[in-house]
């Protein structure tokens, strides 16, 4: 697969966009937590796009990230369980 | 922020349009 790139991004309309960004960061975040996958890229798909790139060029900044998405993540789920 | 809401994240499926794009502000 080609290396994504902004002037890629730029060429197709903002859907398409993160549909790209999505479906490389999918299985790149499924490595890490196959469960919550779908959610964890979900959430990453609303940061800006030139974070998103940075993220494919740099392991650690993923990682970070993803982790900070999962953290979040459950604390949403804990509220949702506290409310209901 | 204002509160739970079960629709969020949106979920990303691969293969399958992503429904996330109405939180984003383009």
């Amino acid at each position: 697969q080609e290396p994504l790139t902004a002037s890629m991004l730029a060429a197709a309309p903002l859907k398409e966009q993160k549909q790209l960004l999505g479906e490389r960061l999918y299985p790149l975040i499924q490595a890490l937590h196959p469960t919550l996958a779908g959610k964890i890229t979900g959430m990453l798909l609303e940061i800006d796009n030139s974070e998103l790139l940075h993220m494919f060029e740099s392991p650690e900044s993923l990682h970070s990230k993803v982790e900070e998405a999962v953290a979040v993540l459950q604390a949403h789920q804990v509220k949702e369980l506290t409310t209901k | 922020s204002n509160g739970t809401n079960v629709n969020w994240p949106p979920e990303f499926c691969p293969g399958v349009p992503w429904k996330g794009l109405q939180n984003i502000d383009p």
